[in-house]
């Protein structure tokens, strides 16, 4: 494994985006995801539409009916990876443009852009995690985001976080060591696109600390998805 | 390592009434500069005091924040007139998995070695 590694470099990342006031992030997480496997697939960087997801998307978890996807009120990426299998792909975010509230669906088949070829949940193991992202791309995070609504910068590893998932996110990258204040040893730390916009955080991303001493920080270990998309000439 | 770490948990906690206490013309301050800032204009003056109490209560819970997270900045941000609550309910968004379901599509292990 590299020492260190950020998709943002090998062009494989889109623009920061921004859900607005409407609870997508996991729409984002799985868009930004699929876009990374389709960049792998294709060697091109197409942004793929949220809205999509947000208004046809009402997918369920298979073992539990009343747990589905519903555009602002909240989703999983694991299911909206198995909606897009079933719905034949994503739509480019050109031809289905975020619009920031649930609408009715206006999917169209023959603009497909990105198709899903299958989707895999990666064990709560640091070196698993690195070891796919760096295999498969940018991989879809849950995480705990209790300290982000007052995050401006830095690598967040705070000494006491909740790790029940609240956030969805996207995980670009990782590095050996990060800044800190002199005081305290410099922290290795994962890359996490988010989104709210370029306005919050370092341009829009987060940094949180990784490492023996800081393992699943926030919960940022214990749910990830890599996606695998379909060659497509 | 561990002592300061600890210490500084500790001292967040003997921290908690020093300098907590924002003084009116601070917040007002800092308030009316988030304001410009991030472009916020309010319905109607009840709004904005509410508003900007939820701003101070947001200050002190930043000030919070970065004792318990001194290797990261923080401070005010464009959600800083937002309760948690609201915060939560508008930007996050992420369902529970359903407890019942066996983890579909488990990764393979990969090699890390080499």
């Amino acid at each position: 494994l590299p020492d260190d590694f950020d998709w943002r470099e090998h062009g494989a990342v889109g623009p920061v985006k921004d859900q607005g006031s409407c609870g997508s992030c996991w729409s984002f997480s799985t868009s930004g995801a699929l876009e990374g496997a389709h960049f792998l697939a294709t060697g091109k960087l197409e942004v793929l539409s949220e809205q999509q997801m947000v208004d046809c998307d009402h997918e369920c978890d298979a073992s539990e009916s009343r747990a589905c996807d519903s555009g602002c009120n909240g989703g999983l990426m694991t299911t909206a990876f198995s909606y897009l299998m079933k719905s034949g792909g994503l739509q480019s975010e050109k031809d289905y443009p975020y619009a920031g509230r649930e609408n009715t669906c206006k999917f169209d088949k023959s603009k497909i852009v990105a198709q899903v070829k299958n989707f895999s949940v990666v064990p709560v193991n640091e070196d698993q995690i690195a070891a796919n992202l760096v295999k498969h791309g940018p991989l879809a995070i849950g995480i705990n985001a209790a300290y982000m609504q007052t995050y401006i910068g830095g690598v967040s590893c705070p000494f006491i976080c909740g790790k029940h998932l609240d956030h969805g996110v996207l995980l670009v990258g990782y590095g050996s060591a990060g800044y800190a204040p002199i005081r305290f040893k410099e922290k290795p730390y994962w890359i996490i696109k988010n989104s709210w916009g370029e306005n919050w955080g370092e341009k829009g991303y987060y940094k949180i600390c990784r490492g023996p001493h800081d393992k699943n920080k926030c919960g940022v270990d214990s749910m990830v998805s890599t996606v695998t998309a379909i060659h497509t000439s | 390592e561990e002592d300061p770490l600890i210490q500084q948990v500790v001292g967040g906690g003997e921290g908690e009434g020093e300098g907590d206490e924002l003084g009116e013309l601070d917040a007002e301050a800092h308030f009316a500069s988030f304001e410009r800032r991030f472009g916020r204009t309010y319905r109607d003056a009840g709004e904005r005091a509410h508003r900007m109490s939820v701003f101070a209560a947001n200050l002190r819970r930043a000030r919070r924040h970065q004792r318990l997270d001194p290797t990261a900045t923080h401070g005010v941000t464009k959600f800083s007139d937002l309760t948690p609550d609201e915060f939560r309910d508008r930007f996050l968004g992420l369902r529970r998995p359903s407890s019942l379901g066996a983890a579909p599509h488990e990764a393979p292990i990969l090699p890390t070695d080499g």
